[in-house]
């Protein structure tokens, strides 16, 4: 599968671009949290494109960002 | 309210409905 790279993001129209960022990033979050993925997921595509294209190429990064989500997940189901 | 529907969680294939709020 190709990197999707801001200019390939951009090609494609608005409402499409969250979408594909969503389908590269919610493997990689499902390989961490299983059963939270899909709300994880939906949680991080509300940051920038800009930055979730970073956090694509930054495994470190996009962990941070998943526990950073999964406390605030957690913090308001309490 | 509606922040029991957050976050609007996202499914491969599936559109995703929070592109409704951006």
């Amino acid at each position: 599968q190709e990197p999707l790279t801001a200019s390939r993001l951009a090609a494609a129209p608005l409402h499409e671009q969250k979408q594909m960022i969503g389908e590269r990033l919610y493997p990689l979050i499902h390989d961490v949290h299983t059963q939270l993925a899909g709300k994880i997921t939906g949680m991080l595509l509300e940051i920038d494109n800009s930055e979730l294209l970073l956090m694509l190429e930054s495994p470190e990064s996009l962990h941070a960002k998943i526990e950073e989500a999964v406390a605030v997940l957690q913090a308001h189901q309490a | 309210g509606s922040s029991i529907n957050w976050p609007p969680e996202f499914h491969p294939g599936v559109p995703w409905k929070g592109l409704q709020n951006i």
